[in-house]
């Protein structure tokens, strides 16, 4: 699956 | 931003403090292993490449920044400042045994076969086991300060806390990684032993004792 962005957790 | 991530991200940030406080007070940084501290400033520098591409809010960038700003300065605390108090003897686990197989898997194992992708599964998969050296040093020593078993027990919770987030951003958000997931489950499940030792004896005033 396409990368989750943009990443929003630490 | 759900409570249990704030709650993780604090429990984090706790665990930070609480070493640097532990290092700066006692002046020493005994029974602490440089070489998990360097793997979690490779973590932080791998995984924030995109602190000033990417804004997400003040929160997001200053807990990164913070992080990045710790973890660098806790490695230098402990190999040059207070080089002194660094027990090369106990810290002896082969951190490339760690690094070669994550760089390997995330190479392999990722969401997309992009540069910062891929720097951000290694910085994943690496901060799963970056622990085990220092879990090994309290093994090999047997003990470990209280202070210490705080740290450790503030670190290993943040993670945990983030598997909370994962389940409630899955049912609330329908958002999900894989990649986090699996991870975050290693990271958390290596910190069970010392969780049952830190309950059951530091909780309860004992010094954490490892059977030897």
């Amino acid at each position: 699956s396409k990368a989750q962005e943009p990443k929003d957790e630490l | 931003m759900n409570i249990f991530r704030l709650a993780g991200d604090l429990s984090h940030l706790a665990a930070i403090i609480i070493l640097l406080i532990k290092i700066w007070k006692t002046r020493s940084c005994a029974g602490i292993s440089g070489r998990s501290q360097v793997l979690f400033a490779i973590v932080f520098i791998t995984r924030y490449l995109d602190l000033f591409t990417n804004f997400i809010s003040a929160y997001n960038t200053a807990m990164k920044v913070f992080f990045l700003g710790s973890s660098i300065g806790t490695v230098y605390l402990m190999y040059l400042k207070f080089k002194a108090t660094y027990d090369h003897n106990h810290d002896t686990f082969r951190i490339e045994f760690l690094l070669l197989p994550t760089a390997l898997l995330s190479l392999v194992l990722n969401h997309e076969f992009s540069v910062m992708e891929i720097l951000w599964t290694f910085s994943i998969y690496l901060e799963s086991v970056a622990i085990l050296p220092q879990l090994f040093m309290v093994s090999k020593t047997g003990e470990a300060e209280s202070i210490t078993s705080h740290y450790l027990f503030a670190l290993g919770s943040y993670r945990g806390l983030y598997i909370l987030n994962w389940i409630y951003r899955y049912y609330f958000e329908g958002f999900y990684d894989i990649i986090a997931i699996v991870a975050g489950c290693v990271q958390t499940i290596l910190y069970c032993d010392f969780f049952y030792l830190y309950i059951t004896k530091v909780l309860k005033g004992k010094k954490l004792q490892l059977p030897a």
